[in-house]
């Protein structure tokens, strides 16, 4: 773990005399290197390094009995900082039925995490409507029905020639009728490099009228994770992120970029593929995870 | 995103490795080739931003021209067989409706097995794949034993002489140890049945992946004995660049990649063209 060698690191410097510039820069070498390998953003992994930097020189490091400690807990602290320092709620309060849209590219698990929202609102009291908003994709529509059927939440009858803004038209009515408050909306994936299908987004938006716009992305995303997150950013404004796949190996460094890129909050993880398997972001637990 | 004819210094250096790391190649691949490349503005008196690059596209072609493999399928006196696998929406069944309505092109016939046999509505979505490829689907029920679906699937092309069986699996991560056990029984059942088969274990990679595709193309390989890659979704801006070390470490043949949703975005993996839209 990264912690580990830094302490490792320190222990050596400490034999050494005292701690330098040099020292500094070169166990944030290892740092810079450790992230990266984490799949944290080239550019924000470079504005961590300095903003870690400032501090290191300082008193706190430098004068201190025990500096590699110090190091640690301000690199952590340094990262916690920039995954928003506690877990982000669910903003759900608009007039009933309340709209969420799940956006993302393709395959981050959308389909899957509407079903799973729909759970843990449930648990909640809330009364969750699901839209299957997907015409695109083969079997999508019937995906969401199944998995609305294993919990017995409603889900609308999407008819596979239906555009998904008059879906979203005619399952507000449909939730209104049923007395629902929670529309859970899932969009087909999508190319942010698409145009067509962006602007698709932002009609869905302008139809949905959401409370929530939720990037659903996969933990095990790559570099590229910044400029997706950007580009949704721009197009629909995201309120919030949910990182799925997190019960697999993937460091997530893709959730550090995509909030210091975008400020989105954090909201949701998903850990499996069950539909209990998801849960609020806890930014020590992915800090703890990145450092590791 | 470097100007013609702009000269060497550290920024441009800094530049290049930020493009190498950006494209998702990963920090040790990068550091070395940046090492390399290094020596060789010392050695040969390197001196333009378009003399690295160009350094840098050959030394990463040395890399993945050797795996630049395309998918052979053979006429043989029996089926042939490719198993489909990887973590979960990668790409694996749209990849198949893919790879099926290609070889249909080609005049050979096919057969779709329907081994996801767990995940919500993954038999329909094969189905309607089959459907767009004219080719057709063995199936069981959902929550039936993939490897019982493998099994008919082979039975079926052997009894029918179809030539070439493509069976898809359920998403999977690495790190589930069950669900590897589950891939390998499949695998069993299909040598069993078949003897030579499966003739392609078809790794599918997400480009969008970061640093974690290597730890699926180790754990799958060991597992399970992967004999292609095919790496999908690179009509996005994700580059891929972690196949570069997948490569230097087990020199798998990169068979296809995807570049759309539609049944014809597929396409034979090229080395070259690969390392231009990289660099
Ligand atoms: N292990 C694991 N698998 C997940 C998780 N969330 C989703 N999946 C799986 O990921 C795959 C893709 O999920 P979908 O819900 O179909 O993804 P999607 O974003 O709706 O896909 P498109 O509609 O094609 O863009 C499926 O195999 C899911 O079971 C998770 O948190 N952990
Ligand atoms: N843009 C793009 N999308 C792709 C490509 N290949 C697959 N997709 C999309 O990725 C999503 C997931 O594809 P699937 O074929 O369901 O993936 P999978 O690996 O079978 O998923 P699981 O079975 O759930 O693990 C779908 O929305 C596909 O249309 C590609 O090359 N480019
Ligand atoms: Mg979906
Ligand atoms: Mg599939």
């Amino acid at each position: 773990s990264l912690t580990e060698k830094l302490t490792e690191t320190f222990k050596k410097l400490r034999g050494q005399g005292r701690i330098t510039e040099r020292n500094i820069d070169d166990t944030l070498k290892e740092v810079r290197a450790h992230f990266l390998e984490a799949d944290v953003n080239y550019k924000v992994t470079k504005d961590f390094i300095v903003a870690v930097k400032a501090r290191a020189l300082g008193a706190e490091v430098m004068q201190s009995l025990n500096p590699g400690q110090q190091f640690v807990k301000i690199v952590h602290q340094e990262m916690v900082r920039l995954l928003g320092e506690e877990a982000a709620p669910l903003n759900l309060a608009a007039a009933p039925p309340a709209a969420v849209m799940l956006v993302g590219l393709q395959g981050s698990g959308k389909t899957t995490t509407a079903g799973k929202l729909a759970l843990y609102l449930r648990k909640q009291g809330r009364s969750p409507y699901l839209v299957p908003a997907d015409v695109q994709r083969p079997a999508a529509i019937d995906q969401l029905k199944i998995l609305a059927g294993q919990i017995q939440v409603p889900v609308f009858d999407t008819r596979p020639e239906q555009n998904p803004v008059e879906i979203c038209r005619e399952a507000r009515q449909a939730a209104r009728v049923q007395g629902l408050d929670t529309m859970l909306i899932d969009t087909a994936g999508r190319l942010h490099v698409d145009a067509p299908l962006m602007e698709e987004l932002k009609r869905i938006k302008a139809e949905a009228k959401p409370v929530e716009v939720l990037l659903v992305a996969d933990a095990m995303t790559g570099q590229d994770a910044v400029t997706v997150a950007e580009a949704f950013h721009q197009a629909v404004g995201l309120t919030g992120l949910i990182l799925t796949k997190l019960d697999g190996d993937a460091r997530g460094g893709a959730a550090l970029s995509i909030k210091s890129v975008t400020g989105t909050p954090i909201k949701l993880v998903g850990l499996g593929e069950k539909l209990e398997a998801i849960e609020p972001f806890y930014p020590e637990r992915m800090a703890s995870r990145i450092l590791d | 995103l470097l100007p013609k004819g702009r000269q060497v210094d550290a920024a441009l250096l800094e530049e290049l490795e930020e493009a190498l790391v950006t494209s998702d190649l990963g920090v040790k691949t990068a550091v070395e080739l940046m090492t390399g490349l290094g020596a060789a503005v010392k050695r040969e008196g390197l001196e333009s931003a378009e003399d690295l690059k160009a350094y840098l596209r050959r030394a990463i072609l040395e890399i993945l021209q050797p795996v630049e493999k395309p998918l052979e399928v053979p006429r043989l006196d029996r089926p042939w067989v490719l198993l489909a696998l990887g973590v979960n929406g990668t790409g694996k069944t749209t990849t198949i409706g893919k790879i099926a309505l290609r070889l249909r092109q080609q005049g050979r016939s096919v057969l779709l097995a329907a081994a996801d046999t767990f995940r919500a509505a993954a038999i329909q979505q094969l189905e309607i794949w089959g459907q767009r490829a004219g080719v057709e689907v063995i199936k069981h029920q959902e929550g039936a034993d993939p490897s019982a679906v493998a099994f008919d699937a082979i039975k079926a092309a052997q009894s029918r002489g179809v030539e070439v069986v493509i069976i898809d699996t359920a998403g999977r991560l690495h790190t589930r140890v069950n669900l590897m056990e589950e891939l390998k029984k499949v695998k069993r059942i299909v040598a069993r049945e078949q003897p030579g088969a499966p003739d392609e274990v078809l790794l599918v990679l997400d480009a969008t992946t970061g640093q974690n595709a290597l730890a699926q193309a180790k754990t799958f390989h060991e597992a399970i004995g992967i004999t292609g890659l095919c790496l999908t979704k690179l009509d996005g801006t994700a580059k891929g660049g972690i196949v570069i070390a997948i490569s230097r470490e087990f020199g798998i043949p990169i068979r296809l990649i995807g570049v759309g949703e539609q049944i014809e975005d597929l396409q034979t993996f090229r080395a070259e063209e690969f390392v231009r839209a990289l660099i």
